[in-house]
């Protein structure tokens, strides 16, 4: 719960950002699209399994909220016209798509799977999306270091769409001790951990302006 | 209990 809700607060933290201050600077719209697409696959079993209602909310909460930042971003007078194309550059396609997509094909079909049904095409996108979500923050990460002084409610969110994957972490280990029948599955505790390891240059420099309390700007 | 996998996570 703490994890969504630092996902959860993260995606607040961010659309107060775009709303309020009604512009888009240093803000990676490509690791959005990205993340729109991590949803998408992931969530296919929306349609097919109920969890809870809970689960059920969240996951239309993020397609929607994601969906809302992309829109905002992209065609959203005036935040659009303040979105600054140039220093966004990471070529999402062909760097994090293409790669993840083929990984999660290998994956699929290592461990057995075939490609005849819907239920098989569901799992190797929910793969796909788990691959996925490990590296869709590296456009931000780089847009960050073209622009060095970051702001805080950027800072902010940043700091907490790493945490929430951080405490997924703590939930793997609890439900792995003490939940009868829990399965491993370490696709999803690879990326998790390469997640977020991708944030801990962020965190620590996050941590040391917060104790400073002063400007936050990362090194050159 | 069920066999759960992380599939019934966020």
């Amino acid at each position: 719960l703490c994890g969504d809700m630092c996902h959860v607060f993260s995606i607040i933290v961010l659309l107060l950002r775009l709303r309020v201050a009604r512009n888009a600077q240093g803000i990676s719209l490509r690791t959005h699209e990205l993340f729109l697409l991590v949803f998408l696959t992931r969530y296919t079993d929306l349609f097919t399994t109920f969890y809870s209602l809970y689960n059920s909310v969240m996951k239309v909460l993020y397609i929607a909220s994601t969906s809302s930042i992309v829109y905002a971003i992209r065609l959203q007078e005036p935040i659009c016209s303040t979105y600054d194309r140039a220093q966004d550059t990471f070529r999402h396609w062909a760097f994090a798509v293409a790669p993840c997509a083929v990984l999660a094909l290998l994956t699929h079909l290592i461990s057995g799977g075939s490609l005849f049904s819907f239920v098989d095409i569901q799992e190797m996108l929910w793969t796909f999306s788990i691959y996925l979500e490990s590296i869709a923050i590296l456009p931000q990460l780089i847009v960050l270091q073209r622009f060095r002084e970051v702001e805080n409610l950027t800072g902010n969110y940043i700091f907490f769409m790493g945490s929430y994957r951080a405490l997924y972490i703590v939930n793997w280990i609890f439900r792995a001790y003490y939940e009868p029948g829990y399965r491993h599955h370490y696709v999803v505790y690879f990326c998790g951990v390469l997640q977020t390891l991708l944030y801990a240059d962020f965190f620590y420099y996050y941590l040391m302006s917060k104790r400073r309390g002063g400007k936050f700007s990362l090194p050159t | 209990g069920k066999d759960q996998d992380a599939k019934d996570e966020l």
